[in-house]
């Protein structure tokens, strides 16, 4: 059957767009095959894996109308892992939505045929920055959640937030089963004893969920974009791509005993 | 009369609060009366001064409600410096907004008479990273826009799309006289060539309107919102400091010529 998981965190910049396309295609290097669906109007996943933005590309289409997802889906050059581009226009969905009956479900109906056509061992979404209608439609949608977090003292403060908006969709019904599949720590400066803090801080309170695998900062990760190119083809040999390949691993084996 | 400053870019992570909290603390040490507005749901500049966050304490009463914002203003224990907490109850705004008339003009509303009472210098709002409704009110409610960016590749990125939300205010009759202050170069790390390429791209298209001042990263900076303080009182002497203090003499050479 195929997993759907939502890649967020309503803090900007610890690294939810770094996660899932090194994430999708260490998975998909692994054997898994991944569909990445872009849900943020930035749509930095896009461009970082090299595909073009395209009007009407998005799955905005779909979540406001009636356009099949599946018309949507755009292979990389990388085998296993296709994309649904994120495109400008999303943002149009955080002030559309909210506006339409039964708002939250909309990706949640628009996924359920690709979804059930059981072409793709995997389904990760990486989230926008928000609370909003595009990320609420993503914890409705999925099964379960990675979430990353820096390690830095703000970061610290939103696991809250995020752990409220579970608690939310679970006991309004919308998603009774969502849960987080695993908080993944990322941009770890062993330099920094706020690092070392930071991470104390979540092993202690998390302890059952946070995975083993730490995403080291490394410059080269920061660099990959500019390539459109994920880590293990601009940097094959660097600590970020050995980094995300663990994860991937450790993830697969997740996924196994759930 | 008082300036309204938005501080703002939907790219996550860039340093909005870390600027919002610092240039408000160097330009009351330079003696300008600033409140500080915290829009976003995280509420981090409000930690991020030691600030206690209470519920029914923001901005949300007013923009929803009839509230009187005045009621809400907290001073805090630096001199010159008052701010408007932020809670999570914001995030129900990105919902209930856009379902109310006249949504985008809720907190222009609400700030008026705050503005009219001509106390402050200077009001400056922390904006979340997202283009919902929350932002697209702080861009009506504001005379200009200081937009921070990091010195990595996605954050260039963004800057387009703060372009087409300000044109979006200005075509609209929102907000026709809004334009950007200013953008400030954040988290500049000089041993690496990504932020040398990403500043020397923005400073040869924006040459106009880039600060002078660079923000260089500096883990001090990352350090003071755990102590909940300023840089300018967790680390006087630091780098991080100077540079904000620098940039708020700047701001204030651009505010005496508008
Ligand atoms: N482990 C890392 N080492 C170094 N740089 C990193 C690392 N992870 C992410 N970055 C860089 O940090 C910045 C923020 O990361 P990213 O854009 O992935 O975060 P995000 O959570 O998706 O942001 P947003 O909230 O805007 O969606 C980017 O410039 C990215 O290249
Ligand atoms: N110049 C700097 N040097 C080092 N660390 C910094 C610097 N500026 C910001 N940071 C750190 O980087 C992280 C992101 O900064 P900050 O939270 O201010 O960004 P933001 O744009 O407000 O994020 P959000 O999009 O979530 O609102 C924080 O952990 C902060 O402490
Ligand atoms: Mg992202
Ligand atoms: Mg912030």
């Amino acid at each position: 059957p195929t997993s759907v998981i939502a890649v967020a965190n309503q803090k900007g910049g610890v690294g939810k767009t770094t996660t899932s396309i090194n994430l999708a295609a260490s998975l998909a290097s692994q054997g898994k095959s991944v569909l990445l669906v872009d849900l943020d109007p930035q749509a930095n996943a896009t461009s970082g894996l090299g595909v073009e933005k395209r009007e009407g590309g998005s799955v905005y289409e779909a979540l406001v109308g009636d356009a099949l997802l599946s018309d949507q889906i755009v292979r990389t050059v990388y085998e296993n892992l296709s994309i649904i581009p994120g495109e400008v226009n999303l943002c149009g969905a955080e002030i559309d939505l909210p506006r339409m009956e039964d708002c939250l479900h909309r990706l949640q109906g628009a996924l359920h045929s690709v979804r059930m056509a059981n072409v793709y061992d995997i389904i990760m979404i990486d989230c926008p920055p928000s609370l909003g209608s595009l990320t609420l439609n993503a914890f409705v949608a999925s099964d379960s959640l990675v979430v990353p977090i820096q390690c830095e003292y703000y970061a610290l403060e939103g696991i809250s937030m995020v752990q409220r908006l579970i608690d939310q969709v679970r006991n309004s019904g919308d998603n009774p089963d969502l849960h987080i599949m695993g908080i993944v720590m990322t941009m770890y400066d062993g330099r920094t004893r706020l690092s070392q803090q930071v991470l104390d801080e979540v092993r202690e309170h998390f302890s059952k969920i946070i995975f083993e695998t730490t995403i080291p900062r490394a410059t080269r990760l920061a660099e990959a974009p500019s390539h459109g190119q994920p880590s293990l083809v601009y940097d094959p040999d660097g600590l970020g791509t050995a980094a995300y390949d663990v994860l991937a691993a450790e993830l697969i084996q997740r996924l196994a005993v759930a």
